[in-house]
């Protein structure tokens, strides 16, 4: 953790607050909430009670504005900056603002950022917190969005606020879970953003450790192919294979793309566009390069999914006919990227289709002209146009094992 | 991951912007003297690594400027 220089602090424990003016994007009551959450997590580790005016002058003045709006650091726009706050002191000391031109809301998974997380991270620099570079902490400078149910401030947190307040009066110094809205909110698995750390626990987990590549029981959870290399993935691991290095690369995925640090389902490349799909879950996002698009993730039901399906197994990509093909348990869907909708006539069975293929599907992956499903430890290399089983291979078979 | 070329000039700027929001990073426009370091922004992308546990290089590589493009808070992580 880290203070500001000097450690200023509210040489008081009645803070007030106000909220000065509302974002169109969620309903007030649902602002104050996120508002009046973000102080408790705070209030419940130091003595500091915080007392919300609806007029005059308040220590900490929330407000929501976009570009240039008065002070020497205007917002971006969408993305980039989302909020700022100041330091404890007078005028605009404490008060916190937030970038109008993001899309503010009280859930997680949808497009859009979670104002509760954004505010709770806003409110520990109104009350002297800088940034801290504890991956999983509230005052990591990057947005991690997570479940916010029984949401709980990090240790590192929890050691910042106290060295500037102390704790609170009777109770302990350890975390506790803030009193959650009843509202339920859409579902997102608490480990997919941060595979260091669940939102219950105050300590980072350990993840489970890398497989070795010619491990003979090897299993991945999703493949794609990206630029002409591909790419094997497992929990949050990597394996990297390109015909530009002689290797096998390992990676992480929080090293590409660290707000889906937690692993996938399912991934496909649409070479047309320059575009990967990553599944967890019930949702999905679409990446180009580095860059994970606008407006995801989305809900897997927005692909024609019908509710009872609530997690992809595998997803392979056929750019001869740009079908999409998702396979969930002995199922597969076909998906026209052309259309941007499901094909009628489905589910189908998968062994009905690709004929010598009597199981589900971990991952697939389109390569040369073939399909390699992959099941367990073993693939299945299958003839794109004749759907028909060529060979069985060891998975680790493309480490050159 | 594979680069588009003309992209790296702006990929430059981009990271020369965000180092000087969050890490306080200074252009020298007219010395007198020249700079010793070709590359300025070396030590400052340096910090930036250091702090978010990346691969001290020095380098704006993919995954620095991943992350610098990545949404977050706009207080600085270092101050002056």
């Amino acid at each position: 953790y880290s203070t500001f220089p000097l450690s200023p602090k509210w040489n008081k424990e009645d803070v007030t607050y106000r909220i000065l003016n509302y974002t169109p994007d969620m309903l007030q009551e649902d602002v104050e909430e996120a508002i009046a959450k973000a102080f408790q997590l705070w209030s419940s580790v130091t003595p500091l009670r915080f007392i919300r005016l609806h007029s005059g002058e308040a220590d900490i003045k929330i407000s929501f504005a976009s570009g240039f709006h008065g002070d020497f650091y205007s917002f971006d726009g969408p993305g980039g900056t989302l909020a700022h706050a100041y330091h404890p002191g007078k005028d605009i000391g404490g008060d916190a603002h937030f970038d109008e031109d993001e899309n503010w809301t009280k859930f997680t998974t949808y497009s859009g950022f979670n104002l509760f997380l954004v505010a709770a991270h806003e409110l520990g620099h109104s009350l002297g917190l800088g940034h801290s570079n504890v991956f999983g902490a509230l005052m990591y400078p990057i947005y991690m969005g997570k479940d916010t149910r029984d949401f709980r401030l990090h240790q590192d947190d929890i050691d910042g606020i106290q060295s500037l307040y102390g704790p609170p009066r009777e109770s302990p110094t350890k975390a506790l879970p803030s009193q959650e809205p009843t509202e339920k909110t859409p579902t997102v698995a608490p480990s997919e953003m941060s595979p260091h750390e669940e939102p219950t626990e105050t300590t980072p987990t350990k993840p489970p450790a890398r497989p070795e590549d010619c491990d003979p029981h090897l299993t991945f959870d999703a493949i794609t192919t990206l630029r002409g290399e591909i790419l094997f993935f497992k929990d949050s691991y990597v394996w990297r294979k390109s015909p530009y290095f002689r290797d096998i690369e390992h990676d992480t995925i929080s090293s590409f793309w660290p707000s889906l640090a937690g692993g996938f389902d399912a991934a496909y490349e649409v070479d047309k566009r320059d575009q990967v799909m990553f599944f967890k879950d019930d949702q999905y996002w679409a990446v180009n390069g580095y860059n994970i698009q606008p407006g995801f993730p989305k809900p897997i039901q927005s692909l024609g999914f019908p509710r009872n399906v609530r997690k992809i197994d595998a997803a392979v990509h056929d750019q001869s006919t740009k079908k999409t093909y998702f396979f969930v348990g002995h199922r597969y869907w076909s998906f026209n990227e052309n259309t941007q909708s499901m094909e009628r006539g489905y589910p189908r069975k998968i062994a009905a289709d690709f004929h010598g293929i009597y199981h589900t599907v971990d991952a697939a992956l389109q390569k040369n002209g073939h399909f390699y499903f992959f099941h367990g430890a073993k693939h299945y290399e299958v003839d794109v146009k004749t759907k028909k089983l060529i060979r069985t291979m060891k998975s680790n078979s493309w480490f050159d094992c | 991951l594979p680069v588009i070329p003309e992209k790296e000039k702006e990929d430059m700027q981009f990271a020369q912007k965000y180092l000087e929001n969050f890490y306080d990073f200074k252009e020298e426009k007219s010395s007198l003297f020249k700079s010793k370091d070709l590359n300025p922004m070396s030590k400052k992308i340096q910090e930036m690594q250091s702090f978010f546990g990346l691969e001290v290089t020095g380098q704006l590589n993919s995954q620095t400027l991943n992350m610098m493009k990545q949404p977050r808070c706009g207080i600085p992580d270092v101050r002056s």
